[in-house]
């Protein structure tokens, strides 16, 4: 129960470390990141953004706002997330990604909840507010794979970013399980032999936000590494989508290393809202998690 | 695919943005342009003697947006770009055939 | 309803703007642009040598009126604005699929 | 006959001008605007508080042109005005149904 507790918050935590540490490098080539940076190890925020030290972008405040809609009425509904997303839209976000906008304004003109399959949706932006539904789901396969979906839907309807974001899921799930990182492995190895495109060796093509690129450059950092901040360092230099490939190397690192492998120094660079808001979420999402335990 | 021009008072095109943002458009190009109407411009002295300015500062908005958007967009624009007094604008409705994002290649309803 | 772009030379805004006014088209936007053509740019000295700027100046009208007065609104654009130099521009004609007057939600013929 | 406007970045325009001149495409008409989108604006000082600036600089190419060319075109545009960085722009194809060079009277493919 502790070292659940210990890797989910880890998970979470990690995501908005990631988040905010690759937010600096985001859109920079590896090059430019070497050049500017040498290497990017410091909460200073900056970047595209202009963000300030520590500041969290669209990838943690999206999972945060499904994971509200979640606590509020105790399971997964689209509707309700949508709302949550929306509200979370309208307060001017520091930054809202093209395809998640596109589902945004869909819903505001047709109160639909189900994007159309299309070729353009191969975006991460889906596969990065799934934590929430993973940590509540984790007594129940069944409702991880539903749920996942139906959320992932609202914005991004894609083979890969369906497979990827499931993919993800079942390592979250393996890892606050305790089953280590071989556990994790072995759900990476069945999506790449499902969907050979995930294959990540001998290393990424690209870090971008091709959902392809973001998920092969986060299982070579993580399998690569041996502890939290060197997983992350390894990810966010290598620049592209680098907050997004940071959020999930951190989660996957966090789940592995816990929060108590987090660094100290990055850690207080988070916002005491955030990080009270994190906290307050991994405690009712495994909450409820136990409630739905088949 | 349509694009919607409006030309306004310069002074609502802050009012304008937010009212197409809460409907999920948020982005849009503004140019600064001279309208001539039945709004007269103003007089102004210019080495002593006084002459009419017979043209208006007005701000040219464009958005291209999906067709289903457009009653909404419009309806958007009009409540926040009207004063009732002479000279608020107009809002034109033109097709688009094709639009790309030059940065993904990205097509129609996926470039904006 | 159709909306007419004409690119011109500066100096004739003001005699294409009476031309229009004198078959009853009294509103229309206007804009400063930069025209690339056959016309040439001129030579400018800067810090001693000599460049060429290779674009003109050119003003853009753009008035939205009914399809029927198009022939004589551009029969009235070419008089006032030809000088017979290269460079005397272009008119567009773009199809409008709706005008709206701000003011008074007026519509179609009844907002220009 | 169609219309392409293209909004870019501001120091692409001659690299823009470059493409399209390799593919036959010599004329055209250029603004300076205003964009408003993802790409954030840039902090100003002003009375000792830091604020955003919320558009950027753009610059809009008009082009008309015969629908034939509207690929080629898209495609010289895309090839010289993307970064690869949020902000490149857009470009959207509009109908045009008439073309007049005022000088000559010429129409539609023979205007441009
Ligand atoms: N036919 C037209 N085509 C294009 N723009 C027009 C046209 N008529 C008016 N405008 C633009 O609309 C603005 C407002 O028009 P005006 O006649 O002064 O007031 P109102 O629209 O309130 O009746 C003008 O300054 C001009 O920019
Ligand atoms: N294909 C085009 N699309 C849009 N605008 C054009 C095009 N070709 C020319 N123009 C505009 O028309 C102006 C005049 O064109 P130019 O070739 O110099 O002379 P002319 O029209 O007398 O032959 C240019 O400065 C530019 O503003
Ligand atoms: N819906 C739209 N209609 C008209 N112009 C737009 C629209 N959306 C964006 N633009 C223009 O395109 C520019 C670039 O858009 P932006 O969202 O910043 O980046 P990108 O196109 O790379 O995704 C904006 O500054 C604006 O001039
Ligand atoms: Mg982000
Ligand atoms: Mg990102």
């Amino acid at each position: 129960r502790e070292g659940r507790r210990a890797r989910a918050l880890g998970a979470y935590l990690g995501f908005a470390v990631g988040d905010a540490l690759g937010a600096t490098v985001e859109f920079l080539s590896a090059e430019e990141i070497a050049e500017s940076y040498g290497v990017h190890r410091r909460m200073i925020g900056g970047g595209w953004l202009g963000l300030k030290p520590g500041q969290v972008t669209d990838d943690t405040e999206m999972c945060l706002a499904v994971g509200r809609a979640i606590l509020a009425l105790g399971r997964f509904d689209p509707c309700s997330m949508a709302e949550e997303l929306v509200r979370w839209y309208r307060g001017r976000p520091v930054d809202v990604g093209a395809t998640c906008l596109q589902g945004i304004r869909r819903y505001l003109t047709d109160g639909s909840l189900d994007a159309l399959p299309s070729r353009w949706h191969g975006g991460n932006g889906a596969c990065l507010r799934n934590l929430p539904v993973i940590l509540a789901t984790l007594g129940d396969e069944e409702a991880f794979g539903r749920w996942t979906i139906g959320q992932c839907h609202f914005t991004h309807n894609h083979r890969f970013s369906d497979a990827g974001t499931l993919a993800l899921g079942e390592m979250v799930r393996s890892l606050v399980g305790g089953e280590g990182i071989s556990g994790a492995r072995a759900a990476a190895d069945r999506l790449i032999a499902r969907h050979p495109v995930f294959a990540f060796d001998p290393h990424p093509a690209s870090s971008s936000g091709y959902v392809v690129d973001t998920i092969q450059t986060v299982f070579f950092t993580f399998f690569g590494s041996d502890s939290f901040a060197s997983c992350l360092i390894a990810t966010v230099n290598r620049g592209g989508d680098a907050d997004s490939t940071g959020a999930l190397a951190g989660m996957l690192a966090g789940a592995t290393y816990t929060a108590e492998g987090i660094p100290r120094g990055w850690l207080r660079k988070l916002s005491a809202k955030v990080v009270n808001e994190i906290e307050s979420q991994v405690d009712g999402l495994l909450a409820l998690a136990d409630t739905r335990k088949r | 695919l349509c694009k919607i021009e409006a030309v306004i008072k310069p002074f609502k095109l802050e009012e304008v943005k937010e009212a197409l943002t809460e409907i999920g458009i948020a982005g849009l190009t503004v140019a600064e342009v001279k309208g001539f109407g039945r709004q007269k411009g103003h007089t102004e002295i210019y080495r002593g003697s006084e002459y009419t300015v017979d043209f208006l500062p007005k701000v040219k908005i464009e958005v291209v947006l999906e067709e289903e958007l457009v009653p909404k967009a419009t309806e958007a624009i009009i409540k926040a770009a009207r004063t009732g007094k002479i000279g608020d604008g107009k809002i034109f409705v033109i097709p688009v055939t094709e639009a790309i994002r030059i940065r993904t290649g990205e097509r129609n309803e996926h470039a904006i």
